[in-house]
């Protein structure tokens, strides 16, 4: 564990937080995407199949329990909750993602470390959070303005595995044999994909103003 | 079981 990873660790907590926050407090979850919660969901299920076979260390597996376990609570709530599912915004949040699933799973049977059932997921789990973030930031697009804590949910959500390719970066040098190419090129490319949010919401905290994606 | 697997990152 070296600082960066805790810090991405730490920064992906708060982002769930941050949901869990907005969602309990404002008992609404107008502006989030069921979609990218639905496929986080499917990451987070995918990856962890070791939880059970592999114990790592008792962080490791608390993470992995609070993820899965806030992941599929979200999900829950803005299905079936009688006040919050009011508010989700179903005709905006129309991204198609099942060709995303089937096109990273496909990439996952060809491009894996080993051919294991766990391997093939654990590639498919990395593939579909890189471009996990596309239904919820198409949604942003289509909603105009976003409120506060949104905005910081999908900030920080983007931050974590910046710090995460801080920690590959940092294990490269430090350890012999650290070589994580999946994760690594899955990460820069998830990076990527919130290169124009994170300049739009630096714009609208220098100017004090509220966060404005462009349509 | 404890294994020191590649996979201990989250």
């Amino acid at each position: 564990m070296n600082i960066f990873r805790l810090a991405g660790d730490m920064t992906h907590l708060i982002s769930v937080l941050v949901l869990l926050l907005k969602i309990y407090a404002t008992k609404s979850c107008s502006g989030i995407s069921l979609k990218t919660q639905e496929l986080y969901a499917m990451v987070f299920l995918a990856r962890y199949l070791d939880l059970f076979s592999d114990f790592i260390s008792l962080y490791n597996t608390v993470m992995k329990l609070v993820f899965i376990g806030s992941s599929l609570a979200i999900v829950w709530c803005m299905r079936y909750h009688r006040v919050v599912r009011r508010s989700y915004d179903r005709e905006l949040d129309t991204f198609r993602y099942w060709i995303l699933v089937g096109a990273c799973f496909t990439l996952a049977l060809v491009l894996h470390e080993k051919f294991s059932f766990q391997e093939v997921f654990w590639a498919f789990s990395i593939y579909l959070e890189a471009v996990a973030i596309l239904p919820q930031l198409v949604l942003l697009q289509r909603s105009g303005n976003v409120d506060n804590l949104t905005g910081q949910y999908v900030f920080f959500l983007g931050a974590y595995r910046a710090f995460y390719i801080l920690n590959w970066i940092y294990r490269y040098l430090t350890e012999p044999r650290f070589t994580r190419w999946i994760s690594c090129v899955s990460g820069l490319v998830q990076t990527a994909l919130y290169a124009d949010f994170f300049y739009y919401y630096f714009i609208s905290w220098k100017n004090n103003a509220k966060l404005q994606l462009p349509a | 079981v404890i294994t020191d697997s590649a996979k201990d990152e989250l």
